[in-house]
Order: structure tokens, then C-alpha cells, then sequence
């Protein structure tokens, strides 16, 4: 899936 | 979490603690492009603006404070204390050509219409060219002290293991984030021609010159 919203990443 | 993500993520705070070394023991920020170093305050406040509202980890929550206030630190430096010392006549890439065009893709190009989803859009897009008027200024020069080339090549492996990172997360996690790995592709193939020159010359031992 995509990772919308998730936004783990620095 | 991964080892790539962390390994990339420490490179990058690498890269930080060696300009603010390079400024503070040559009190000088020549050959560091203050436009450069304003785009990246600009990507960290558009980026993190979700500390105030999505809670991730205390690593992610203290890394993010450390990005923006070193970033911030980083042009007080440049602006105030060490001003003499920077050049602008050769820092002298129009940022527009950058923001501007990372505006409109973030409006065109987003998971979501939302104010603060298109503020994250927008520094993803806005980071991938920021070292732009840093590599243009490097350019005009011919050389650098080997100091910055090492602040660069941190900068450009915490992009490059980024990489890794999202093909071992598409493998186990089921992750992917395309607008990411779109423009982190983008933002690491700006640094293949530093780093061929940084491999090539200052591993070796040599000054960090371009062919004239």
C-alpha cells in the first residue's frame, strides 16, 4: 500500500 | 525503523556537525551558500509543521527539533556572526526557479488537497533541488575546501541510503511512497557528479578542484 499520510521519514 | 533509514539519518546529523565545525574553526562560511542553507529552514519548517499535530517517536520528535533549530543556527551563523565572510556575489542562483516550480508540482502532485499535506509535498519536492545553488556555487569556484566536500558527501549519503531504505520497506512493510522516492531519486542523481570528483580526488588525498 501506499504510505499516505504516514510520513515516518525525517 | 531500518538500518538504512538510521545509518542515513546519522549521516545527515554527521553532515550538520561538520558545517557547523567548518564555520566555527575556520570562522568563516566561505564556499557555503547561504541560499542553499535558507532552503533547507524552509523544508524542515514546511516539513515538521506536523510536530504540532501527528506524534511518530521520541527519535523522529527529537530529530526533527534538532533539524530546525541546527538549520536555523546554521543561517544565524552565515547572516550575523560570520557575515563578512560570505560572498554573495557568487551565491547567485535565483531560488525562484526553485520554489516557485516546487509550489506548483506540491499543488498538482499531492496524496491529499490539504493545507498541511501540500506543506509536506512542497518541502519533499523543495528538498530534492535545495543543494542546487550550493553544487551551481561550487561550480562557479572550481574547488572547495575539503572540509565543505565532506559536509557534502555526508549530505548526499543520507540521500543515497535513503534508497536502500525504501526498496528493504516495499519488501517488508508493503510500503511505498512515490513522491518520495521520486524526488529523493532525483535529489541523490545530483550528487553522482560530486561524488565522482569527491571518490576520484579528495579520497585520494587531493584538493577538490574541477577540470577548468
Amino acid at each position: 500500500h501506499v504510505v499516505e499520510e504516514t510520513h515516518d521519514e525525517l | 525503523m531500518n538500518l538504512f533509514r538510521l545509518l542515513g539519518d546519522l549521516s545527515h546529523l554527521a553532515s550538520i556537525f561538520i558545517l557547523i565545525h567548518k564555520i566555527q574553526t575556520t570562522r568563516s562560511c566561505r564556499g557555503i551558500s547561504f541560499q542553499t542553507q535558507a532552503l533547507y529552514v524552509t523544508v524542515f519548517v514546511a516539513r515538521y509543521i506536523d510536530l504540532f499535530f501527528r506524534w511518530i517517536s521520541l527519535y523522529n520528535f527529537f530529530m526533527k527539533i534538532f533539524f530546525i533549530a541546527s538549520s536555523v543556527y546554521i543561517l544565524y551563523l552565515m547572516k550575523y556572526r560570520y557575515r563578512p565572510t560570505h560572498d554573495p556575489s557568487i551565491d547567485t542562483f535565483k531560488v525562484e526557479y526553485l520554489v516557485g516550480p516546487a509550489v506548483v508540482l506540491s499543488l498538482i502532485f499531492n496524496y491529499k488537497f490539504e493545507f498541511t499535506e501540500i506543506l509536506w509535498t512542497f518541502s519533499i519536492y523543495l528538498e530534492a533541488v535545495a543543494i542546487l545553488p550550493q553544487l551551481f556555487m561550487l561550480q562557479r569556484t572550481g574547488e572547495a575546501e575539503t572540509i565543505t566536500t565532506h559536509y557534502l558527501a555526508a549530505l548526499g549519503a543520507y540521500r543515497a541510503l535513503y534508497i536502500p531504505n525504501w526498496i528493504y520497506r516495499y519488501f517488508t512493510e508493503d510500503v511505498v511512497d512515490p513522491i518520495a522516492i521520486v524526488a529523493g531519486l532525483v535529489q541523490t542523481g545530483l550528487y553522482l557528479d560530486f561524488f565522482y570528483v569527491y571518490f576520484t580526488k579528495v579520497l585520494q588525498g587531493q584538493k577538490f578542484e574541477l577540470p577548468a
